[in-house]
């Protein structure tokens, strides 16, 4: 196992032990700044980790970012990572998000997914849901994207047990799930909620289970276009963006739709690289390039998010 | 351990309503095992589908029957998996 956050090789892949290794090693580095909460267990029983980057205060207005909700999609975890690590030394350097951490917190959950990505690893490259079992099917899992309380069960997820896009037997029925619901409620102060998947180079914002468009679509398609306009600035990367229903399909039962539900406004997807070479298979090489410039994306939402408080 | 060996991703651009219905129909089709990577969304818009190498032949033969157009984006998915894993290992040492 690395040595240090320093000696740690963010552009490989690594399972789920090496990294929660390398949360322990970053909360030992930044005592002042880092912690790590333990919000939940999986359905397996492993712990459900959230990394808080927190200079002081109490309940200050925050961030939340969650990465790896569906197991195979390994660069979001491997991206989460490098946050972790790029918030420490922005913090440190006084640079990016120093400014942030001045007057809010960031809540950071690397493997939203712990069963899931265990299960990539060892048993099925190609996992995506959860490793629950509800009984009466044979079929193993939920997709943990189909799952939270907004438009749960209509068009735009399946019934069917058996399928990726499963809702699951009743809203939240998955404890990955539940465990970020009851922690949202509990902090009451969240501001930004963004949660990051792959593949197809897409920011999206509500709504997925309706056409309706939210209250605040002009200015969540303002910060979109921003926040694409940064993070194609690095390497000239083609993202698209809009909401979910127009701009991929209907998804009922989606992570962010409930987020925006709840009063968070400023809530995103991020769908990383890349558009359809290797898809879920992104070569690690492509993993710190990838990470780099989502951060200059997720930096315009954060720093919208501080400069227009509500 | 699942193995990927001769599973091969599809890419389906649809662009006609047509197409896009003929696409459709593979979802409903759960003996082939299709892994809808990205689902049907619309005219114009990708659909990668992983084929397990037994649902190959039918599901081409599908395509083309219906005179869909289909490219191949991932020729062997074990041998990317394989290399992932090698990586993993390489950068572990």
């Amino acid at each position: 196992l690395a040595l240090s956050t320093t000696t740690f090789n963010y552009a490989a892949y690594h399972t789920l032990d090496e990294i929660y290794s390398f949360m322990d090693m970053l909360v030992a580095e930044n005592p002042n700044l880092v912690s790590k909460l333990e919000i939940g267990r999986s359905t397996e029983d492993r712990p459900l980790y959230v990394l808080k980057f927190s200079t002081g205060g109490t309940s200050r207005p925050a961030i939340w970012i969650d990465t790896g909700i569906h197991s195979r999609e390994w660069v979001t975890q491997a991206s989460g990572v490098w946050f972790a690590k790029k918030i420490v030394d922005d913090h440190a350097n006084n640079e990016g998000v120093a400014s942030i951490l001045e007057t809010m917190d960031i809540f950071l959950e690397i493997v939203t997914n712990p069963d899931g990505f265990a299960y990539t690893q060892t048993k099925n490259r190609m996992w995506r849901k959860t490793r629950s079992h509800h009984s009466g099917s044979i079929c193993v899992g939920v997709d943990p994207n189909r799952n939270w309380d907004a438009g749960f069960g209509g068009p735009g997820a399946s019934g069917n047990p058996c399928l990726e896009t499963y809702h699951g037997p009743y809203a939240n029925s998955e404890p990955e799930v539940k465990s970020i619901v009851d922690f949202v409620k509990s902090h009451g102060n969240i501001k930004a909620f963004v949660s990051i998947h792959s593949y197809s180079q897409l920011l999206l914002y509500p709504y997925g289970y309706t056409t309706t468009p939210v209250p605040d679509q002009q200015e969540l398609h303002e910060i979109s276009e921003k926040a694409v306009a940064a993070l194609s600035s690095l390497y000239g990367t083609k993202y698209k963006y809009g909401s979910i229903i127009t701009t991929i399909y209907q998804a009922s039962g989606g992570t962010i739709d409930w987020t925006y539900n709840q009063g968070i406004k400023y809530s995103f997807t991020f769908e990383l690289r890349d558009t359809g070479l290797y898809g879920f298979l992104l070569p690690a090489k492509q993993i710190i390039p990838t990470a780099e410039e989502t951060w200059l994306g997720l930096k315009v939402i954060m720093e919208h998010a501080r400069d227009n408080m509500y | 351990t699942e193995t990927f060996v001769g599973h091969q991703v599809l890419r389906i651009v649809p662009s006609s309503d047509e197409e896009l219905q003929k696409v459709q129909e593979l979802q409903d089709l759960e003996h082939l095992k299709l892994d809808f990577w990205l689902s049907p969304r619309g005219l114009g818009y990708p659909v990668d589908i992983r084929v397990p190498f037994p649902s190959l032949q039918s599901v081409k033969a599908h395509l083309e029957a219906s005179g869909v157009p289909y490219s191949i984006m991932i020729e062997d998915v074990q041998a990317l998996v394989d290399e992932e894993e090698m990586e993993m290992l390489r950068s572990s040492r």
